[in-house]
């Protein structure tokens, strides 16, 4: 007889940790890193903080040779610091955050930070250590670990001491790594970071003891993001079910208003007499059948103003360039901000350069990713950018030779971005984003081909 | 101040569906079609009953033209049912399931039927009916819901009645589809499933009315597969924790013998001796240091037997030969099997197999890849098997033209596959399977090479 369990979220994501990223010791110590920096990242620039990140990864054992091997990880951040009742599940427990909000932020499955601790917990049986301050004048230490069955934190030990002015956060883990398989890797992402995050100062420090340091190179921060609603074309029957249950709006109209994304009283009714249902009517009113057909109704109906983009925080073409210029140093370069556009009533902002030459010398497209400005370095040919580039696209239209020395820069801004694994590798090709991307890349096309010839005339006319 | 929240597992795939499969409404009816399915020939394969598994697609509402539109989806087995009162827990809570075991088989999430039953209730706001009956006695139908927000099921109404000596389980679900966009893929998946299941009797009806029959080839089944022992290879102090909690055996000898894959008492007590742990010593009297160091000691020893593959249920010569013969026709095939492999203490098998010519016109390479029975039909180009045929293979070596008509066909049996997504897409690349899979192919080139210049100097003699 067949014998049934139950598995917690967390016990999930520890049987599967593939999943998350966490797949062999190289590749944790990335994922690792990336959860730990993404978390501080999104915290300092919630409150307009600008942000002083400290990466440490020291060896153990110093006289331990092999790889892999045990390192101490120290993540540091000068942000808002987490609230001390909420720390111990925001650390120890998985599906649980401050990110399950309509809002652009680099996090958004409650798991990555939890995740990175469990690991280390999993393969050093060493609690982490993490230190906050959200006022300067308390600061509170935990020693952690998760009980990984119930999905719940163990508060090892609890401290309060004196703040000394210090806001921010430290996160402290002990894990199984293999810097010398991933340090190619890590690099990469914090250069990469530091592109897209110039108001940032990054210090990361290796196991050999050498310091890389990303210096700010401006003090101009993005405005916060700021939370959204939820557009009537992206809604299904539970969400609407769900709404319904949390409200207490005594009419539709009313109700419709409040609650969804652009949607005015003079548009609730407009749409509710299009859908057959009176507007005055409260909403718990209403019988299942007529939820599902009021949400096909809102689907279909053509009048709802599109997602506005206003909450999303793109890169900007500033921040693009003298990340460009300074990584790249091409000849030519040029960036294209497409309009906002949304898919499944998600409002997203794709921005696209192309750099030519120059310091570019590999032969060849090399494509640079970006969402919510995390850089993704793994999986590109399973991602959309690269599905646009090498099969939406004709390269020979534009008449750039097959060898050309070419980068192309993506990045995607969004109040969701549709990753396709939970260790955010790559992104789906929705076709609303695909079609984005095309239409971005094809314009950078025709202006590097509009140089090129321009170039090719010039040198020809300086040869007679 | 930021709020927190906590979400549970159904809230969790609901909100973040397209890691599961169900990104759209033409993708989610091939999942649906799919999870159904091998729940189906799961259940048969473990109880050794020719499987009779009957599926059929109609649209809701036979006036309704354009998709994406509603579909009842029928998913009917002779299996052994489910007991009654696991039924709701099973399809309707996510993270629940009799998988959860060292033993080969499809599942292994503990979600897949109950996403389908999730994607048809937020698409249609109907609930799920099942039947089943363990005994052909009785008969019990179930119509159940999933309250998303707190994983549980809601059975909106349960009914015993008559067996009439049938046994098995129907699921019927009402979800929105895209059967103009999935037909391909959807009856590609019954077509490879009948190939590598040939004692099954596979029925299928797509809405059009049109029957597809996949009739049962051969009534000999492999046998059922057998739970394993883990092996001390793949164990970390998590797990080693966890099974000492659960046992009450006296000594650490006995302990290891008794919960450990091929280790007997006298490998128990030798590895002990090497770890300087003395074998008399109770388990639970262990401390943590003295836990991690056995695991890290248990990693290094190299005494211990490699992971038996006799619970594995490999495909097997015939099966892959008739299938060959069936569906491709080629003009010269080969079967290559490796011996039994493991990757982190899980035994794996791989099977490969080349087809040339014949009636396989298409030119160049078409892979068909298979993962403990299930075809997978996604994302091919990220998947391990793609990565060793096009990155880790030599062609030319072979004297194999570039254009020659060639199937590739891998099959993988473990009692884990390492999946990358939880949709189940593509297969991770860990190095033990690579080499495997490396191997495999190596030899079925050879053979084909062989073949190919024995051929020419026939007809080169022929032509003299
Ligand atoms: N350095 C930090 N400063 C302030 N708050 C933090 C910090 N790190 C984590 N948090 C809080 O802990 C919560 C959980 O973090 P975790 O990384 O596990 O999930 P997440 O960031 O919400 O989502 P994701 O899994 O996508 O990373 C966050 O939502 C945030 O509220
Ligand atoms: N047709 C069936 N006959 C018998 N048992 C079934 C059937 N369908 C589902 N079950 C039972 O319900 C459980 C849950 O099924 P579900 O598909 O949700 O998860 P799973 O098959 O265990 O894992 P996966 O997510 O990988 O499919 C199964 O483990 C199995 O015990
Ligand atoms: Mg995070
Ligand atoms: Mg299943």
């Amino acid at each position: 007889k067949e014998t049934f369990s139950e598995i917690s979220p967390s016990d999930f994501f520890y049987r599967n940790r593939d999943l998350a990223g966490f797949t062999n010791p190289a590749r944790a110590l990335y994922s690792t890193v990336r959860e730990l920096v993404e978390n501080s990242l999104d915290a300092c620039e919630l409150e307009s903080i600008l942000p002083e990140v400290y990466v440490r990864i020291t060896a153990y054992d110093p006289l331990e040779e092999a790889e892999p091997k045990k390192y101490v990880i120290r993540v540091q951040d000068n942000g808002p610091g987490v609230e001390p009742e909420r720390l111990p599940e925001a650390f120890g427990k998985v599906l649980y955050g401050s990110k399950y909000k309509l809002r652009q932020s680099r996090g958004m499955f409650g798991l990555g930070g939890t995740m990175a601790i469990l690991y280390g917990q999993i393969t050093s049986n060493k609690p982490v250590t993490i230190e906050t301050s959200v006022d300067g004048v308390k600061r509170y230490y935990y020693k952690l670990m998760i009980d990984i069955e119930k999905n719940k934190p163990i508060i090892v030990e609890k401290k309060v001491g004196e703040g000394n002015g210090l806001r921010g956060t430290v996160v402290e883990l002990v894990m199984e790594g293999d810097y010398f398989r991933s340090s190619t890797k890590i690099q990469e992402y914090f250069k990469q970071t530091a592109l897209v995050v110039p108001y940032a100062n990054i210090t990361f420090i290796e196991p050999s003891g050498k310091i890389f340091y990303f210096l700010r190179t401006t003090t101009e921060m993005p405005p916060p993001p700021k939370e959204t609603l939820p557009h009537p074309h992206g809604i299904d029957v539970e969400f609407m079910r769900r709404t319904i249950r949390q409200s207490s709006d005594e009419s539709l109209a009313k109700f419709l208003s409040k609650r969804f994304h652009r949607v005015g009283l003079k548009t609730a009714i407009k749409f509710l007499q299009y859908a057959g249902i009176d507007p005055n009517r409260s909403p718990k009113s209403l019988s299942d059948e007529e939820i599902v057909n009021m949400v096909s109704a809102m689907h279909r109906y053509e009048e709802f103003l599109p997602p506005d983009a206003g909450c999303l925080s793109p890169l900007g073409e500033n921040i693009l360039a003298a990340g460009i210029v300074k990584e790249l140093a091409p000849e030519f370069f040029t960036i294209v901000t497409r309009p906002p556009s949304a898919y499944s009533g998600y409002p997203f902002i794709v921005e696209v350069a192309l750099a030519y030459g120059g310091k570019i010398l590999e032969n060849g497209i090399k494509l640079y990713r970006f969402a919510n400005r995390i850089p993704l370095l793994y999986d590109e040919a399973s991602d959309v950018s690269w599905k646009v580039i090498h099969e939406e696209i004709d390269w020979k239209r534009y008449r750039i030779p097959q060898d050309a020395p070419i980068a192309v820069i993506v990045n995607i801004s969004s109040t969701r971005i549709p990753y396709k694994t939970v260790g955010k590798e790559y992104i789906a090709d929705r076709p609303e984003i695909e079609r984005e991307l095309k239409n971005a890349l094809r314009e950078t096309l025709r202006k590097l081909s509009a140089y090129l010839s321009r170039r090719s005339s010039e040198e020809h006319e300086k040869k007679k």
